[in-house]
């Protein structure tokens, strides 16, 4: 399903009869311009629309008797490729301790996320146990601890011990008390803040993750490509949860963080509420972000 | 040379990447180009350093919108404080608090947010640290009777400066700005002449979705100043650009870190300096 603005390109292409290089020239900048507006990083959108002009000024455009439809179905299917062709199961095991780290900017909605991600797994029979390793913003292990509260889900937390020592508890706990998924939320940080992104490092050492998450604001503009990059580098994360989705930003960080990473987005945030978590779609993804 | 001949397309094509990429926006970007090739031609500008610091001259120029502060506030002087979830709003209280306190201001912070888990004990920490008063009720309750309370309380204690802090709220959703026009209805009615400022909150991080939730917001309330979080980061926070442009809302404040000093006043020639140095 197409949205207004592929139909405003696909229009002006449809006046058309045989389509001329000028003709898809235009259209590709018609692309180019409706990524940028979206969010999209400018090298990301070279690169994709480097990528749809190549394949439109091929023969099936040019020869094609309806030209404006075979160029939408390019780019349709470049960015859905781009979105989707990534997807692949998550790494949990059903019959052993199972453990993910969150990680991300300040404020991107980590510690939601965790309350999210446990109440999602154990709907489907897993033992969940969060673990509040947020041990620097005032009042983040009761935001944690009254998420988990709140959905009868157990909450780790040790006020006064570092992070580390957080982890290594929590772990233990875990393993005496047979929880399936370990769920750790960390402090938001800076991709380059050396001491913190040192920390991360350590915890995901110590933790021993079967998936860590990059948690990215659906609405974060053209720095999304400087940041996920930096924490790919640090922390080889993967997967990603895409946050703030039931706000109206057209999405294009997704892009950028799926070009520049190669990982999937597994997950995207819809709300502020616990059961506002929906597995990702790429097709919808690509459908909103040409909006 | 010293013509518009001087300076090819490549030339301006990379600055226009550079622009995009701080987060300006096509549209903006491209107006900057022009007036850029304008001045280039109008001035004679013959080398590439010289037409990129008229280039930042002319993104300066955009910044600049001038309000002018009171000279006799009233008491309390009160601070809304709103914008969407995570983006720094109740930190920014706490360096705003601290910043008053350093001027010998008494402060009290209000516990508006009544929805998030841990919001209110977030705000009292903040409270504790930066010597201000605290009030609240508890999670669930009614934010624009916790608003009124804050009002009654900071006159009652003679306050100098009240700032309320509200949830996260997304412009999209009605019913949430439905919540915060209830909520501004409240303090004018209780306080005709409050709040005083009306201050959003933006993340430098955010994209072209920053333009809509100024709109958004500015028509639900009005709003009178933009606090621009997070430069510390690599966001260059280009937005600011375009909302200065198409709102006339003054930046008041920068958020520069987590700490409580990580606050700065805006200043646009550094804003522009620190974007394109
Ligand atoms: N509308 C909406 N709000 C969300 C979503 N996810 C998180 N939030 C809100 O975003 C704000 C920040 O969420 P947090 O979970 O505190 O973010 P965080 O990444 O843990 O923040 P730090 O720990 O400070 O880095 C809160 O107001 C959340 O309720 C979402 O999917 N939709
Ligand atoms: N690096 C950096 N982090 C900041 C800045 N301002 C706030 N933060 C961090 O951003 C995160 C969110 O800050 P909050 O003050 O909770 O944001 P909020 O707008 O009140 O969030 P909600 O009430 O959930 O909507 C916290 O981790 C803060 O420490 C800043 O200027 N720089
Ligand atoms: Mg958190
Ligand atoms: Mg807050």
């Amino acid at each position: 399903e197409l949205s207004h603005r592929f139909d405003a390109i696909f229009n002006r292409l449809r006046g058309h009869g045989k389509l001329s290089e000028d003709n898809i020239a235009e259209a590709v900048r018609d692309v180019k311009r409706a990524l940028l507006e979206a969010d999209v990083n400018y090298r990301v959108v070279k690169k994709f629309t480097a990528a749809v002009q190549e394949k439109a000024l091929g023969a099936e455009v040019l020869q094609s008797i309806t030209p404006g439809q075979q160029f939408v179905k390019i780019v349709h299917n470049e960015l859905t490729q781009l979105m989707g062709g990534n997807e692949r199961p998550l790494k949990l095991h059903a019959n052993r301790m199972n453990v993910v780290v969150l990680a991300g900017l300040q404020g991107s909605g980590k510690t939601t996320a965790c309350a999210k991600l446990a109440l999602y797994f154990r709907k489907q029979g897993h033992q969940p146990l969060l673990v509040a390793a947020d041990t620097q913003r005032p009042a983040a292990i009761d935001q944690l601890e009254t998420l988990g509260k709140a959905l009868g889900i157990p909450v780790y937390a040790d006020r006064g011990k570092k992070t580390l020592q957080v982890v290594e508890g929590a772990l233990s706990r875990a393993r005496s008390e047979g929880s399936s998924l370990v769920i750790i939320d960390t402090a938001g940080r800076l991709h380059i803040d050396i001491e913190m992104m040192g920390e991360l490092k350590e915890i995901c050492n110590a933790a021993r993750p079967d998936e860590i998450f990059f948690v990215a604001d659906a609405m974060t503009g053209q720095d999304a490509v400087n940041v996920a990059e930096q924490f790919y580098h640090e922390i080889h994360f993967t997967g990603s949860i895409l946050t703030k989705m039931d706000g109206d930003a057209r999405g294009g960080a997704a892009l950028s963080i799926l070009d520049v990473t190669g990982v999937p987005i597994q997950f995207v945030g819809v709300g502020e509420k616990s059961d506002a978590l929906e597995v990702f779609h790429p097709e919808r993804m690509a459908s909103r972000i040409l909006g | 040379l010293g013509s518009e001949g001087s300076f090819d397309d490549d030339f301006y094509s990379a600055l226009e990447d550079a622009l995009i990429s701080a987060d300006i926006g096509v549209e903006l970007s491209t107006n900057i180009i022009d007036g850029l090739k304008e001045r280039i031609r109008r001035d004679k500008i013959a080398t590439a350093p010289e037409a990129y610091e008229a280039m930042k001259a002319l993104l300066v120029e955009q910044l600049q919108v001038h309000r002018l502060d009171e000279d006799f506030p009233p008491k309390p002087w009160v601070i809304l404080v709103v914008g969407v979830n995570g983006v720094g709003k109740t930190t920014t209280i706490g360096k705003i608090a601290h910043e008053l306190r350093g001027k010998g201001k008494s402060v009290m912070l209000g516990a508006v947010d009544t929805f998030r888990a841990g919001a209110i004990e977030q705000l009292r920490i903040w409270a504790e640290r930066t010597g201000s008063e605290f009030i609240a009720q508890h999670d669930g309750a009614d934010a624009a009777s916790v608003a009124f309370d804050a009002m009654e309380a900071a006159r009652a204690r003679n306050v100098d400066v009240l700032i309320l802090d509200t949830a996260g709220r997304l412009h999209n959703k009605i019913n949430l700005m439905n919540e915060i026009e209830k909520i501004l209805r409240v303090i004018r009615r209780n306080t005709p002449h409050a709040p005083n400022e009306i201050l959003l909150v933006v993340d430098a991080t955010t994209g072209q979705n920053a333009m809509k939730q100024v709109a958004v917001f500015n028509d639900v309330l009005g709003i009178t100043g933009l606090v621009i979080t997070k430069l510390d980061g690599t966001a260059k926070g280009g937005v600011a650009l375009a909302l200065a442009k198409t709102y006339r809302l003054p930046i008041k404040k920068i958020g520069v870190g987590e700490g409580i000093d990580d606050l700065q006043d805006f200043n646009a020639p550094t804003y522009i300096e620190a974007m394109f140095g």
